[in-house]
């Protein structure tokens, strides 16, 4: 299993198709597991919506090169959570050879979705940002990029939130623009 | 309250917090594991200012209300400086 992990994080540079599993759900939330998977379908969308990535869901672990869980406490990371508040969540880059694909939340978080900040913190713009960094960002120090460290309410509506301009262009800078590729795979594709 | 600039004197566990933050976070090293020493307050000094600088805001070196605020808020846990062993520009070159 480490091996075939390692050689997926090493090719998850260079792949289009990422597969990704939601394995754990926090044991108590206001959210349904069906609302986090759709929230989870969102937050990829946001990434793959301006790159050539196409993200599908997978049911079997070792499929899946991003594997969602919700966990409590110490969880044998190095990056242990500390309950409602503080650590809400943690990814790990793709060049990380045994961790590569974990996206970690803090299953004691209250979770929301289109709620005021004051009832919890919103899940979907969580997932946006540690799905970023499962695809190779590092956390930005501008105010209006999904990447800053700090969690500042909810980020919009999964429906219509699209990237800024700085995490735009980091993004396309790993994997591409999406309609570089069309343009280049359209005389391929014409009849 | 709303934040302000006045400074914060913090009591000693408050201190070991500031310092285990930045360290969490990628601010200070940790402690040299031979000595189990911790860093200078000059380096603590220093931390905070970098982390007041990524974050946005006055790099005073003081933890005042604001700096406090922010540390106390929610957050991802990876730190801000000296990602995790690999950085993706790291692998991206190789």
């Amino acid at each position: 299993n480490i091996k075939r992990r390692r050689r997926r994080a090493i090719s998850m540079w260079t792949r289009r198709n990422i597969n990704w599993r939601l394995h754990t759900y926090p044991s108590s939330s206001h959210l349904s597991r069906e609302m986090i998977r759709s929230l989870v379908f969102y937050a990829l969308r946001v990434w793959a919506e301006p790159t050539p990535l196409e993200f599908h869901e997978v049911g079997s672990p070792e499929a899946a090169d991003l594997q969602v869980d919700f966990l409590h406490g110490y969880h044998g990371d190095g990056y242990p959570f500390d309950g409602a508040g503080g650590a809400v969540g943690h990814a790990f880059f793709p060049s990380d050879p045994d961790r590569a694909g974990g996206v970690h939340l803090d299953a004691e978080e209250e979770w929301t979705f289109r709620q005021p900040a004051s009832e919890g913190t919103d899940l979907f713009t969580v997932l946006v940002h540690e799905f970023g960094h499962a695809l190779g960002l590092s956390h930005s120090s501008s105010r209006h990029s999904v990447m800053r460290p700090y969690y500042q309410g909810p980020a919009g509506d999964p429906l219509h939130y699209s990237l800024g301009a700085q995490d735009l262009e980091t993004i396309t800078q790993l994997y591409g623009k999406r309609n570089q590729l069309l343009a280049t795979e359209a005389p391929h594709r014409a009849p | 309250p709303t934040p302000s600039s006045a400074p914060v004197t913090p009591t000693e566990d408050e201190s070991t917090q500031l310092v285990d933050w930045l360290m969490k976070y990628g601010y200070l090293p940790p402690p040299d594991p031979s000595t189990g020493q911790l860093q200078a307050w000059t380096a603590v000094t220093n931390a905070v200012k970098s982390m007041q600088r990524f974050a946005g805001l006055k790099d005073s070196g003081v933890v005042d209300e604001e700096t406090m605020a922010l540390m106390n808020s929610p957050r991802c846990s990876l730190p801000d400086q000296g990602e995790p062993s690999q950085s993706p520009a790291n692998s991206k070159a190789r």
